[in-house]
């Protein structure tokens, strides 16, 4: 299964995570 | 043969109907065969070897087994077995006797322990347990490369650019060639889909679950409310005849939208705002309920037909850049299940029967939920569904 996030957010969006990172629910995925 | 061609006399016989009828039947079948005939398989040998296997069926025969009834005494054994098979934390599920669990269907749509996932601060966290396969940002008409697979996010936007070639290239192709085509889309989960028909000019029947629509692909796609975030499970191909994979889009708005720029490709985005993506994968050991990523209300909720594969981020990684590849077979499947919305009784996907034709959806909308905020509101880390098995 998978999951798709497309989201519009300020440029200065950040993401927090790596690419083949494992991640939980909650987790934090990004930031302004 | 002179002699023969002048001398046999010649009788007329009338033709049965019957025969000129079944003549016709049999044009119009081959006729309506060729136009709806599978996609062709292409590329290296090992799409032809995964494209051969019967994943479907098998697939189907998986999901049937995983929803029989488990006599008690093999439960707590065999629920161990997969678990440490597929890296489950058994200490962390909120039912502790695994004896509760009547079938792996329902082990694997396990609870959690209250707690068990801590939730940050941030705008964004992430919607469920699993792998990042891809994230980054949408740059003109094109996900920015990621991991080795390019997407083509053109679609999502809506909007078509007046004078915009079609795809040039041919679906046969397509599995051995990067995105070319400005109306493609992301790659997830293997499956071309084109976002234009998820957000897109669909329209519905207010509060209702519609009859299947089909969005026109050069209405422009107004962000009449700013969209924060899209939760998109699998997805369709809906320019081709592709594999089916059921996807569930849901839309959400937060505030009503402020004058918005252009970009130039017709975009319509918030200035000083940016498209961005992220990919998750949930693997078979992976806790599979969905969670809100973040605080937002979501407004409606497209539906397309088709049935769940998976792909795993080996398979993805063995066939880095074959772009609609996985829009074509199959390929890893595992499983066949469905999807759940809590909010969302009405949503039944992985329904037999008839499939609805190419290129459609069902769509429902959540304004009863809240007629102030129009729509279903949700927190951060919020449950608001799953995968189930079975």
């Amino acid at each position: 299964s998978t999951i798709v996030l497309v989201f519009e957010a300020p440029r200065e969006f950040e993401f927090s995570i790596k690419a083949n990172e494992k991640v939980k629910v909650g987790q934090r995925l990004g930031d302004v | 043969v002179i002699n023969a061609w002048t001398q046999t006399p010649t009788k007329w016989y009338p033709i049965p109907i019957a025969v000129g009828a079944i003549l016709l039947v049999v044009i119009q079948y081959r006729r309506t065969r060729r136009a709806y005939s599978s996609p062709q398989v292409d590329g290296p040998w090992q799409v032809h070897v995964l494209g051969a296997l019967p994943l479907r069926n098998m697939s189907r025969v998986w999901g049937y087994l995983n929803s029989l009834e488990l006599p008690p005494w093999f439960r707590p054994f065999g629920f161990r077995v997969y678990a440490f098979a597929f890296g489950c934390n058994l200490d962390e599920i909120d039912e502790e006797d695994l004896k509760t669990y009547k079938s792996l269907g329902e082990f694997f749509y396990r609870k959690l322990k209250e707690g068990a996932r801590p939730v940050d601060n941030a705008v964004l966290v992430s919607p469920a347990d699993g792998r990042i396969l891809h994230f980054g940002t949408v740059q003109g008409s094109r996900v920015e490369q990621v991991k080795g697979i390019t997407y083509s996010l053109d679609a999502l936007l809506g909007v078509e650019r007046p004078g915009t070639p079609p795809a040039s290239i041919a679906p046969s192709q397509r599995d051995a060639m990067p995105v070319v085509d400005d109306q493609e889309f992301a790659n997830v989960n293997g499956i071309e889909y084109t976002l234009d028909q998820l957000l897109g000019s669909g329209t519905s029947t207010p509060s209702s679950p519609t009859t299947p629509t089909t969005p026109s692909p050069n209405h422009p796609h107004k962000f009449g409310s700013q969209v924060d975030a899209s939760v998109v499970e699998s997805s369709r191909d809906l320019q081709e005849t592709l594999a089916h994979d059921t996807s569930v889009a849901l839309e959400i708005g937060m505030k009503p939208s402020l004058e918005r720029s252009k970009s130039i490709y017709g975009a319509s985005v918030k200035t000083g705002n940016a498209l961005f993506f992220t990919v998750i994968y949930l693997a078979p050991g992976d806790y599979h309920r969905f969670h809100s990523p973040t605080a937002w209300v979501v407004q409606k909720r497209r539906h397309f037909v088709g049935e769940l594969f998976s792909v795993s981020p080996y398979i993805a990684k063995r066939l880095e850049n074959l772009y609609g590849f996985f829009g074509m077979v199959p390929v890893g499947a595992t499983n066949v299940g469905s999807i759940k919305i809590n909010f969302d009784q009405a949503l039944r996907t992985n329904e037999r029967g008839r499939p609805p034709p190419p290129g459609t959806y069902s769509e429902a909308v959540y304004s009863a939920a809240s007629p102030i905020l129009n729509g279903q509101p949700l927190l951060p880390a919020q449950e608001m569904g799953g995968f189930c098995l079975g």
